[in-house]
């Protein structure tokens, strides 16, 4: 489809990873269900 | 932004159109239409935005009242129904680099959202499950879904839903845990249905995911906060913007906390 619109998003693993590591979730918002038993 | 019309905010209005007749995605667009609120819908699309409370809540006037809204329960909705409606339509956010999924399982497994034990096994081998299972769907989610996922099992692109808008990727690898552990995959009309949930949920502003510097439309955290909206700036300005023409909100949000009336100007006069 040439009408499909493309916009690039700066993205590195590394930094991502980093930052991930430092974020804090909030438990509040977490699911009861444990997702791995569904696999 | 403010320069767009309204109805020119999803990447789908483009010219040419796919045209869907896929009975699984009719059924779906006729659920939203039949769950509508007209009333709630009218707000919506003529209220004024007032504020920010938190990632989570904003207020916002309609005539004479004033209401406190859920911005994640709503925007939820929003990407629910852009994804259903503009499906196999959308345009593309190309990551600049391939994310692999194995790892970006590997972060969700680390996660305690995902519940994981030493009962379920290492994580690796179910990291490399989930890869493989998602390879397998490659062309379906890059089809109807512009969800890209290249031959060595990384993911290159997602889907572009409304412009100026990047969900928080924060939670990417929640996302894809949760693409192969809570879409079901068997049924056409409900894979649909549940990979689109997936998929709004991670594309709402949610208040775990959302920090003070955080933008919505893809900055990373090194550049500079002067270059980059902050995210209640995307929140009122490409949000909400969206909510008055693309959302038809279903009844059950009068009724749940996600809409609430806080004020009427007459009532006060009385106080």
């Amino acid at each position: 489809n040439q009408n499909v619109k493309i916009v690039q998003i700066p993205f590195s693993m590394e930094n991502f990873k980093k930052n991930f590591e430092k974020h804090k979730f909030d438990l509040e918002q977490k699911d009861e269900f444990c997702l791995i038993h569904n696999l | 932004v403010e320069g767009d019309s309204q109805k020119e905010m999803t990447a789908a209005c483009t010219p040419r159109r796919r045209i869907i007749n896929l009975t699984s995605v009719l059924s779906l667009r006729e659920e939203i239409n039949a769950r509508g609120h007209e009333t709630l819908r009218e707000m919506l699309h003529g209220h004024s935005f007032v504020g920010c409370v938190s990632p989570q809540w904003a207020l916002a006037q309609h005539q004479t009242k004033l209401y406190l809204l859920n911005t994640t329960r709503l925007s939820e909705e929003l990407f629910y129904q852009i994804l259903i409606y503009d499906f196999a339509n959308f345009g593309v956010l190309r990551l600049s680099e391939p994310a692999p999924l194995f790892d970006l399982a590997m972060l969700a497994l680390d996660s305690p959202e995902s519940g994981w034990t030493e009962e379920d096994g290492p994580k690796e081998g179910l990291a490399e499950y989930i890869v493989e299972f998602l390879k397998k769907k490659a062309e379906m989610l890059a089809d109807y879904f512009s969800l890209e996922i290249d031959e060595e099992g990384s993911l290159i692109g997602l889907p572009l839903l409304i412009d100026n808008y990047v969900p928080p990727l924060e939670g990417l690898p929640i996302f894809i845990l949760r693409l192969a552990t809570e879409v079901n995959w068997d049924e056409e009309k409900e894979c649909f249905e549940t990979l689109s949930k997936e998929c709004a949920t991670f594309y709402s502003v949610r208040k775990q995911y959302v920090c003070e510097d955080s933008t919505l439309s893809g900055q990373q955290s090194d550049v500079p906060a002067s270059s980059a909206n902050p995210w209640k700036w995307t929140v009122e300005h490409v949000v909400y913007k969206a909510f008055r023409s693309h959302l038809l909100p279903p009844e059950h949000f009068s009724e749940d906390g996600t809409v609430l009336q806080l004020a009427n100007l007459p009532d006060l006069y009385k106080v």
